[in-house]
C-alpha cells in the first residue's frame, strides 16, 4: 500500500535499532526476527482456518496440533533454555487466546524454580521444561478468588504415613480458573492450608499430579474439569478442581523456603512474604505483556489510520489520511507513549525482580517489601490504562474496529482478564495504599 | 506516612522516599524531570491526604477496618499516582540511557507526549502546584508532541515488530492492503459456505409462507 510505503519513508529512525531498544538487546531483537522468519517457512504453522470463526472444542484442538508439530521444531528453532525466545515462539505460532502450555510456561516452571528445594527441581524441574508433565498453578478459589486468607483447600499432614491429605470441604473450595486444568495438565503446583496437628500454618504450595501419565484419566479423589467460556482466552481449558482425601508424599510440599519435616515439624520461611515471590514474577512480567497487548491494537489502529481516508482538510482533490486529524492522534499517540513506558517499567521491574531472588537467596530480604507493594499497584495501573487504550485503538479503527477482522476485541478481552487475575485490581491497589500508609 | 509521622524517614524504602520531601519550584522549561516532580507532588499530596482521612476516621473511634474502608477510594488513588510516578520515572531514566542517537531523538518526542497528557490527566491532583499559565503551557507542548510524533508515528509501531501471523489481523496487515482482505475474510465465513442457510429453510421460509 502506497500510503504506508511512504509512512514508513518519512520515518527519522531504524526501526530494528529501535526493536533492539524495545526488546533489551540487539541479539534478541534480532533473534525475534530469525525465529519469526523460520516460523513462517513451515506450513504447519499457520492456522488452518482463521480462529475467530472456529469453536472452542476447534481452538483447543488447533493449539494441540500446533503444539505437536512444534515439538518436532523445539530444539531447531530456539535457544530452549532462553525463556523470552520460547516466549516469543509461543505468542508467534499459538497467539494470544490460550493454549494448553500456558501456564505450565508463565506459572508452573518458574514456580518450581522459585519455590520447590534443589532436591525437587531434580525430580521435576527437567521433565516440565522437556514437557513430559503438563503442569499449571491452582490457587484461586472459586469463592474467595485471591484472598489468600480466605482459601479452604487443606492439606493436612498425617504424621504416621508422613503424606498429606488434600480436601476440597465446600464447593466454594473448588480450584477455579486456572488455564489449562480444565483438560490439559497432568500435574498442579496447587496452594492449600497447611495443617499440621490441628495447627493452620496458612497457604503453602504443593505439588499435585492430577491425572495417570498413561491415560490421562483424573486419579482417584480428584475431581477436574472446564468451566466454560470467557470474554476471551477461549482457547483455553481453564478449570475447576477439587479433592477428596487425595493423599501426596511429604516431599510434594514444595520446600525452598518454608519446611515439614518427617515428624511433623514446621520451618518458617525466612520472610513472611517470601511464599509471594511467584506473584511478584508475573505481576512484573504483566507490565511488559500488558505493553506488548497494547502495542499490538496499536499496530492495528496505526496501521489502519495511515490507509483509511476519510473527509478532507485544505487539499480537497483527495479524503485525508484518518491519521492527520488531531482527535485521531490525541487518541492514539499516548497510548503509543504509554506502552514504550510499559515495555521499559516491566524490563526495569523483571531487573528488580531478578536483583531480589539473588538477594534472598543470600538472606537479604529488605527489597521484598518494597517490590511487592509496587507490583501490586503496578498491575492494577497498566491493565488498566491498556484496557483504556485498547478500546481507543477500536474507536480509532471505526466500524472495521467492531469486526472480529480487526481481531482488536480479542486483544482486549485478553488484556483486561489482567484486570481481575493475579489480584483483582482494587484489592491490589488497598494492597500498595497499605504499604503507603505504614511508610 | 507513619514512619515519617514517628520521625523515622530515613529508613524509607527508595520508592517511597519521596513521600518525605518537601515541595520544590516547578520549571516546565527544565523537561522531563520537571514533570517529574509535578507528579511527585501530586503522588505524595494524595498520599498524605488518604492517610490523614483513615487517620481522623480511626482516632474519631471507627474501627480499623471500617476506617480503611471509609478512606478506601481516596487510598486506590494515592496507590495508582504512586504507580504512575513509577512508570514515569522508568520512562524517564531509560531513555536518558539509549546510546542511539536517531532512536533517543525520537523516544524523547514520545517521552515528552507521555509526560504532558499524564499531568494534563491528572490536573486535579496539582491544583495548588501549576498555575493556570503553566496548564496552558502544558496543554500547548502536548499538541506541539503530537505533531512531532506524527512523522514517525507508523515507524514507532512498526518497531515491535510483530508479524502478522502473530498479529491476526486483517485491519494490521504489514502491507496495509486492508480492503481487498477484508472481503477475502468476510468470504471464509463458516456463514458463506452455502448461499441459503439451513435455518432459512427450516424456520424463515415456512414462516413466510404462511
Amino acid at each position: 500500500n502506497p500510503d504506508l510505503t511512504n509512512e514508513r519513508a518519512s520515518g527519522t529512525f531504524d526501526t530494528n535499532a529501535m526493536a533492539a531498544v524495545i526488546y533489551g538487546s540487539e541479539k534478541f531483537a534480532q533473534r525475534r526476527r530469525e525465529i519469526t522468519e523460520a516460523i513462517s517457512k513451515i506450513p504447519e504453522f499457520q492456522d488452518s482456518h482463521p480462529l475467530v470463526f472456529m469453536s472452542r472444542e476447534e481452538k483447543i484442538s488447533e493449539a494441540c496440533r500446533k503444539l505437536a508439530v512444534l515439538s518436532n521444531y523445539w530444539n531447531s528453532l530456539i535457544d530452549t533454555s532462553d525463556e523470552e525466545e520460547a516466549l516469543h515462539l509461543y505468542r508467534e505460532v499459538l497467539g494470544l487466546e490460550g493454549h494448553p502450555l500456558a501456564l505450565h510456561e508463565t506459572m508452573f516452571i518458574p514456580s518450581l524454580i522459585a519455590q520447590a528445594s534443589d532436591e525437587q527441581q531434580e525430580k521435576w524441574l527437567g521433565r516440565a521444561q522437556r514437557r513430559e508433565i503438563i503442569g499449571c498453578y491452582a490457587q484461586t478459589e472459586m469463592g474467595h478468588g485471591t484472598n489468600l486468607r480466605a482459601l479452604e483447600t487443606t492439606a493436612t499432614f498425617d504424621i504416621s504415613t508422613r503424606e498429606f491429605i488434600l480436601n476440597s470441604p465446600t464447593i466454594t473450595s473448588l480450584k477455579w480458573w486456572p488455564g489449562a486444568l480444565g483438560k490439559s495438565a497432568n500435574w498442579s503446583i496447587v496452594i492449600a492450608n497447611l495443617i499440621i496437628k490441628e495447627h493452620n500454618y496458612g497457604p503453602h504450595p504443593f505439588m499435585v499430579q492430577l491425572r495417570d501419565e498413561k491415560s490421562h484419566e483424573p486419579l482417584p479423589g480428584i475431581t477436574v474439569g472446564d468451566i466454560g467460556p470467557k470474554m476471551a482466552f477461549n482457547g483455553a481449558d481453564n478449570g475447576f478442581l477439587g479433592f477428596k482425601n487425595y493423599r501426596i508424599p511429604r516431599e510434594n510440599m514444595l520446600m525452598r523456603h518454608s519446611k515439614v519435616t518427617s515428624d511433623g515439624s514446621y520451618i518458617k520461611p525466612p520472610h513472611a512474604k517470601i511464599g509471594y515471590s511467584s506473584m511478584v514474577k508475573v505481576r512484573s512480567r504483566m507490565a511488559m505483556d500488558q505493553g506488548l497487548f497494547l502495542a499490538s491494537a496499536l499496530v492495528i489502529a496505526v496501521r489502519y489510520s495511515a490507509v483509511r481516508r476519510q473527509g478532507y482538510l485544505e487539499d480537497k482533490s483527495r479524503e485525508v489520511k484518518v491519521l492527520d486529524y488531531q482527535t485521531q492522534q490525541h487518541r492514539l499517540f499516548p497510548s503509543i507513549a504509554r506502552a514504550y513506558a510499559f515495555i521499559f517499567c516491566g524490563f526495569e521491574t523483571i531487573r528488580l525482580y531478578d536483583q531480589l531472588l539473588i538477594d534472598v537467596q543470600n538472606g537479604n530480604t529488605s527489597g521484598m517489601a518494597d517490590l511487592h507493594a509496587l507490583t501490586s499497584g503496578l498491575k492494577s495501573v497498566v491493565t488498566y490504562q491498556t484496557g483504556e487504550g485498547i478500546e481507543q485503538a477500536r474507536m480509532a479503527c471505526g466500524g472495521h474496529g467492531y469486526s472480529m477482522a480487526s481481531y482488536i476485541s480479542e486483544y482486549y478481552g485478553v488484556a483486561i482478564a489482567g484486570c481481575t487475575y493475579e489480584g483483582e485490581n482494587m484489592v491490589m491497589l488497598l494492597q500498595l495504599a497499605r504499604y503507603l500508609v505504614k511508610s | 506516612i507513619e514512619m515519617i509521622q514517628n520521625g523515622k524517614s530515613r529508613e524509607l524504602g527508595p520508592m517511597v522516599a519521596y513521600l518525605a520531601e518537601k515541595e520544590s519550584e516547578i520549571d516546565l522549561n527544565l523537561g522531563p524531570n520537571e514533570y517529574l516532580k509535578v507528579f511527585e507532588y501530586a503522588a505524595r499530596n494524595q498520599t498524605w491526604r488518604a492517610t490523614e482521612k483513615f487517620q481522623k476516621l480511626r482516632n474519631s473511634g471507627m474501627s480499623n477496618e471500617k476506617a480503611w474502608n471509609q478512606a478506601s477510594v481516596e487510598l486506590t488513588r494515592a496507590s495508582r499516582l504512586h504507580t504512575r510516578l513509577y512508570i514515569m520515572s522508568t520512562f524517564i531514566n531509560h531513555v536518558g540511557s539509549i546510546v542511539d542517537q536517531k532512536v533517543k531523538g525520537v523516544l524523547i518526542d514520545l517521552l515528552n507526549v507521555h509526560v504532558t497528557y499524564e499531568v494534563m490527566d491528572i490536573g486535579i491532583y496539582v491544583q495548588g502546584l501549576l498555575s493556570s499559565n503553566q496548564m496552558d503551557l502544558i496543554r500547548n507542548q502536548l499538541y506541539v508532541s503530537l505533531e512531532t510524533i506524527r512523522p514517525n508515528a507508523v515507524s514507532l509501531v512498526d518497531s515491535f515488530q510483530i508479524s502478522d501471523m502473530q498479529l491476526r489481523s486483517v485491519l494490521g496487515r504489514r502491507d496495509g492492503n486492508v480492503y481487498e482482505n477484508l472481503f477475502k475474510w468476510a468470504k471464509s465465513s463458516p456463514l458463506n459456505k452455502t448461499d441459503v442457510l439451513p435455518s432459512v429453510t427450516q424456520y424463515l421460509k415456512p414462516m413466510m409462507d404462511k
